[in-house]
């Protein structure tokens, strides 16, 4: 479960103080399904990269599982987030000279596990399959279409089955259809019991969520469950 | 005008061959406003490199504005591409250690001018204005939000008042408003005898376009008019 209290973001450039995240406040349950939207600019990937344990908030409380991640070593940082975490990034983060498979495989190695290299490389594979790359295993990125480097972070972030889900504009270089692939994928993912967030900006995307999470500003202007489908 | 006859791009990545491209003919005359769309993979960014003058073809022909594009010496097609086009990337590319204002004014800088710097500097201001971005002028790529840099991508290919503007999927990373925006800002630059050719995903965006080509598997499967709005 997610707790964030007036959680505060502010980025110092220059002269300048940019409040990127202010005074949020939110709570969410385990199994829960969330759209966060807002305008360009409005704090959506700073928020997420605070809830993701990528960043510290300037101010405020964050606990994760009870936990108060602002007391939290780097390295304790680090185990909580590939133990529990999967992370789409919005500029999807692959590393360039490793190919999807192996850069799918990454949060396997790091992870505390028992299997062997095949069993591992068996699950990396499969998780690219479910995001139709099974024949772009070999690929690197810079081989890849901008839709496919993006499946293949969304395949990276769901091969270690986290308990919670942050992605960042999931859908954003993808067709109608493959979206659409995709949110099936994280709806019966959600159905067995993942937390999902997802910042999109796409309202027929947002549709798939069970609670809306409207940014401005920097802070969270609406936060309401969406009508039963 | 583009003018494309028979062409393939074929990519060689170890013992396998990808068709990107297929036998892709086509012709856009000066002041069509088209949109490209089709599922992940099919070859939209391929053929918009092709266009740009980004890279070769495999196999057929080239002509924009009546000149053979294959036979250009590269010198030639970096000025082809510095004085006519104008190109939106798919992923930004905007060069990380220099600031949004410098991102903008770099096509300024390379093309044939009697303008000092500061002129130079005014109109590249006035780009990041029109896209809602004149206060993050100073700031770096790193310090703006997924869909600053895409404006900032944006103003940049619009600096140089290109006769062509290729934009591969301009809104991706924008919500809906600021979206609807871009596409007016597009529209009157049309309006005004701009050739535009863009990528989309989304029917909605696609709308504002007056003719539609959808590719499937490196082939122009569909290619008709919108109908009038
Ligand atoms: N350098 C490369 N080497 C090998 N294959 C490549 C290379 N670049 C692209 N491809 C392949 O060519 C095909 C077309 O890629 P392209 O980027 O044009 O697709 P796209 O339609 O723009 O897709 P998207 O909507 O996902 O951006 C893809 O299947 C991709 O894997
Ligand atoms: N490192 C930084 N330094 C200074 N300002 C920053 C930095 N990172 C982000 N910002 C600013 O913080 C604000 C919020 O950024 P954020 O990336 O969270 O927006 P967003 O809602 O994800 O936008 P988008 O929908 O365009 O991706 C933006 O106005 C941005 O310019
Ligand atoms: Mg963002
Ligand atoms: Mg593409």
């Amino acid at each position: 479960v997610i707790q964030l209290e007036g959680i505060d973001k502010i980025y110092q450039t220059g002269e300048v103080a940019v409040k990127a995240v202010r005074g949020v406040s939110l709570t969410v349950k385990p199994g829960e399904f969330a759209a966060v939207m807002g305008a360009s600019g409005s704090g959506k990937s700073t928020l997420m990269n605070l809830i993701g344990c990528l960043d510290r908030p300037t101010a405020g409380r964050y606990l994760l599982d009870g936990e108060d991640v602002g007391a939290l070593s780097k390295s304790e940082l680090s185990r909580v987030r590939n133990q529990r975490l999967g992370f789409v990034f919005q500029g999807f983060n692959l590393l360039s000279r490793t190919s999807a498979l192996e850069n799918v495989e990454l949060p396997l190695l790091y992870s505390p596990h028992g299997h062997g290299r095949r069993e591992l490389r068996r699950r990396s594979l499969a998780a690219l399959a479910q995001v139709g790359l099974a024949d772009r295993a070999e690929h690197y990125p810079s081989q890849l279409s901008g839709g496919q480097q993006q499946r293949v972070a969304i395949a990276r972030a769901l091969v270690n089955e986290p308990a919670l889900l942050l992605a960042d504009e999931p859908t954003g270089n993808l067709d109608t259809r493959t979206s659409l692939e995709i949110m099936a994928i994280f709806q019966e993912l959600n159905r067995k019991g993942m937390t999902i967030l997802m910042v999109t900006h796409e309202p027929d995307i947002a549709r798939y969520c069970l609670r809306e999470i409207t940014m401005r500003d920097g802070q969270v202007i609406s936060d309401q469950a969406v009508p039963d489908r």
